[in-house]
């Protein structure tokens, strides 16, 4: 018996929404601690992984792991059919192991509904990530770094990413020109959400595709803040933590010189 | 023109 409800239902949108350009399909897996997800892209120079923790539901119930294959159009479509108010409720029987079900509760309970959806037999390959020291962690707002990349790819299809001590700068160059966004560590910040804070060991420059970074950006809505971890030559780790309950994290592998 | 490199040359498969 797996049972996961979630009184944030909404929550779950702003998941999918997140994962939308990068992923149709992926295994939930779920076990005591937790949910959690981990896949590539179509074409493998990105992963997404993402953690939801059992102690941020407000009820989890997971008696044996259990790996849930799911098409993420047929969720998305399921899962537009709540409200953003409503309690959402994840459901998975032992006896019916082929579907699972979304259960949608209106906040005064007027309204129930239930979905069954069809589960997929995914042969998913799991990545080892190790566990990096990286050179430079980021954190900024995620407006912002939406912004940026979104502006970034007006002028090129790569960003330059550039961190030393006093801030990081992202440069694009393409046919009609460069252009270069230079954000410094914030003095003093009132809001924590606002500030810009650089955690370094030694200055990194890396070069990313920028399309990928866009659909990263899907993910703005989950937090007030990103962070950006990087180290040369690994992958970029790009993180919106989720609050209470766990982060979505994209690593994406940088573009390298021939 | 730098390349685009694979995530999984990172990452080992499990």
């Amino acid at each position: 018996m797996f049972e996961a409800r979630l009184v944030q239902g909404s929550l779950l949108k702003k998941i999918l929404e997140a994962t939308k350009d990068l992923l149709t399909e992926a295994t939930f897996d779920c076990s005591s601690t937790g949910m959690s997800l981990q896949a590539m892209d179509s074409s493998h120079v990105s992963l997404v992984s993402l953690m939801l923790r059992s102690d941020g539901f407000d009820a989890y119930r997971c008696d044996r792991n259990l790996s849930m294959g799911i098409n993420l159009t047929s969720m998305t479509k399921i899962i537009k059919c709540s409200s953003n108010d409503d309690v959402v409720t994840i459901k998975a029987d032992d006896n019916n192991p082929d579907t699972v079900t979304f259960m949608f509760e209106s906040p005064n309970q007027e309204k129930v509904s239930d979905f069954e959806m069809k589960l997929m037999d995914l042969d998913t390959e799991h990545l080892g990530i190790p566990e990096t020291d990286y050179s430079v962690v980021v954190k900024m707002p995620a407006q912002e770094f939406q912004r940026v990349c979104r502006d970034m790819s007006q002028i090129g299809e790569s960003v330059t990413i550039c961190c030393t001590k006093d801030g990081i700068r992202f440069s694009a160059s393409g046919d009609l020109g460069t252009g270069n966004i230079k954000i410094a560590q914030s003095a003093n910040v009132d809001k924590e959400e606002e500030a810009v804070v650089i955690e370094m060991q030694e200055a990194v420059t890396l070069t990313f595709a920028l399309r990928y970074l866009n659909f990263f950006t899907r993910a703005t809505s989950l937090s007030g803040q990103v962070s950006l971890s990087m180290s040369p030559e690994v992958p970029l780790v790009v993180e919106y933590k989720i609050a209470d309950m766990g982060y979505m994290r994209y690593y994406l592998a940088p573009k390298i010189e021939d | 023109m730098p390349k685009q490199a694979n995530i999984s040359h990172y990452f080992k498969v499990r």
